[in-house]
């Protein structure tokens, strides 16, 4: 573990928070894509199958057991809370979601590290993380005003993943063999996809306007 | 490592 991870892992917590703080207390979900809820309880449902059968550390199964509680919890408010569901725009909340997990399957049966159920379905994760923020991102673009909660939690979770890369470059230099490139090009692509979000968040936060992001 | 299983990230 090192600090980078670390605060990345804590900025990922965060952002989980800042969401369901958002749901449980406002009771609302404007701006908040379902179908990005929906791919990230699908991300954390095949990235950690191994949770009951490798032990790694307290810390590890924690927060699994946090990011699977949470992100599965988030879906069920969105979708069955009656007041949350009020909430939602399904009508500007269309990306097609499912278009991004069959590629991301394909992907992942094509380039793994090993060919293993568990492996591919480790990787599929990983491709599915980097694109999983793209429904939220065209949300945001169609919906005018973006409420505070919402900005920080799109931030603090493309900001997670930069930390991440932070780490996987210290890692690099600090361990022999650690070398993960699909794991480093997924977090990259993944990153970068929230390039221009950052750019937007930033001029909002340093011009003290509303976060707007162009159509 | 785990099995080969070597994923020790969140």
């Amino acid at each position: 573990m090192n600090i980078f991870r670390f605060a990345g892992d804590m900025t990922h917590l965060a952002s989980v928070l800042v969401l369901l703080l958002k749901i449980h207390t406002i009771k609302s979900c404007a701006g908040i894509s379902l179908k990005t809820q929906e791919l990230y309880a699908l991300v954390f449902a095949t990235r950690y199958l191994d949770l009951f059968t490798d032990y790694i550390s307290l810390y590890n199964t924690l927060m699994k057991l946090i990011f699977l509680g949470s992100s599965f919890s988030i879906v069920w408010y969105i979708r069955y809370h009656k007041i949350v569901r009020r909430s939602y725009d399904k009508d500007q909340d269309t990306f097609r979601h499912y278009f991004l997990v069959l590629p991301c399957l394909l992907l992942a049966l094509l380039i793994n590290e090993k060919f293993t159920f568990r492996e591919v379905m480790w990787t599929f994760s990983l491709y599915l993380e980097a694109v999983a923020i793209l429904p939220q991102l065209v949300l945001l673009q169609r919906t005018r005003n973006i409420d505070n909660l919402t900005g920080q939690y799109v931030f603090l979770l493309g900001a997670y993943r930069a930390l991440y890369i932070l780490n996987w470059i210290y890692r690099y230099f600090t361990e022999p063999h650690y070398v993960h490139w699909i794991t480093w090009i997924s977090g990259l692509v993944q990153t970068l996809l929230y390039a221009d979000f950052f750019y937007y968040y930033f001029q909002s936060w340093k011009n003290n306007v509303k976060l707007e992001l162009p159509a | 490592t785990y099995n080969g299983y070597h994923h020790d990230e969140l």
